[in-house]
């Protein structure tokens, strides 16, 4: 399959919730995102990697409206499951690659890496399906990123959703 | 905008690697997907939570028969950057919720990992969007995974791409 890339989206109406050091054992995401949907934070990005030494990290984004409840649920569940720490962050944005077939083309998530390396923007998280790559990179670098993106992979200006 | 699950994915056809305590500086994620990019890798999921410390890990996803090239790559790029270590695993299975709108009913989520935890099996990596929902889990536990995840959302049995 031929990737084709069809634009840059970004977003900038998010936050950044962490739990450091959950327990990777059966029930704790379930634990921590059934009372966020009770309170009725929307969620749009969930990242978890592997765990080291019995625990991992999760991290997901919501509506900057949505803050301060979602840390509230997130620290109570954080503290009944005997996490490390609950950490937020309003200034980041959400850049993304979107497309089709992009894991044949692997070179387009390291083009995007790259690019963003070479403005010295560091990326926060990644989270990649073969239709949209995903980094969270700090807010006040956003318009640079997305003209640099588009540049780098001689894109038309058109902003995506 | 209303959430609608059109079903379940799964994939056992890949392995996963990740490489632990990256500097979490800008050229690092760069570094470990061009070369992987020209050893002909295709990756599909890629993952990378927060750092702590100045550092954090790179979780990505191969074909099965692409894992040995990918994980000499790795290593490679692992002692170059002072990493921590590199880890593979082909007993993975991703399985997912495809869907659309599903970020505002988080509620999807939640019940994708408590289906999951009444199973007790355990969510390895987790990388969502608002139209797929990925968890990786033990390869063993995947038909059980997705039989309950179709019961549980009350799912006909058509398995999706
Ligand atoms: C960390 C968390 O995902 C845990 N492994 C669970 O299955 O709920
Ligand atoms: C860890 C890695 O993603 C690093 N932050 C980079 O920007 O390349």
């Amino acid at each position: 399959e031929q990737a084709v890339v069809r634009g840059i989206a970004h977003d900038i109406s998010e936050a950044k919730l962490t739990v450091y050091r959950v327990p990777d054992t059966p029930g704790v995401a379930a634990s921590l995102f059934e009372p966020l949907a009770d309170a009725g934070v929307t969620i749009d990005m969930i990242v978890q990697n592997v765990s080291q030494e019995g625990s991992t990290d999760i991290s997901f984004t919501v509506p900057l409206a949505m803050l301060d409840v979602a840390e509230e649920v997130t620290k109570t569940v954080a503290e009944d499951v005997n996490a490390g720490g609950v950490s937020t962050d309003r200034e980041i944005a959400k850049v993304s690659i979107v497309g089709i077939g992009m894991k044949t083309e692997s070179g387009i998530a390291s083009r995007m890496f790259r690019i963003l390396a070479d403005h010295d923007i560091n990326i926060q998280m990644i989270s990649t399906s073969p239709i949209r790559i995903s980094c969270v990179i700090a807010e006040d670098r956003v318009s640079e990123a997305v003209s640099a993106l588009h540049a780098g992979l001689e894109l038309d200006g058109e902003a995506l959703q």
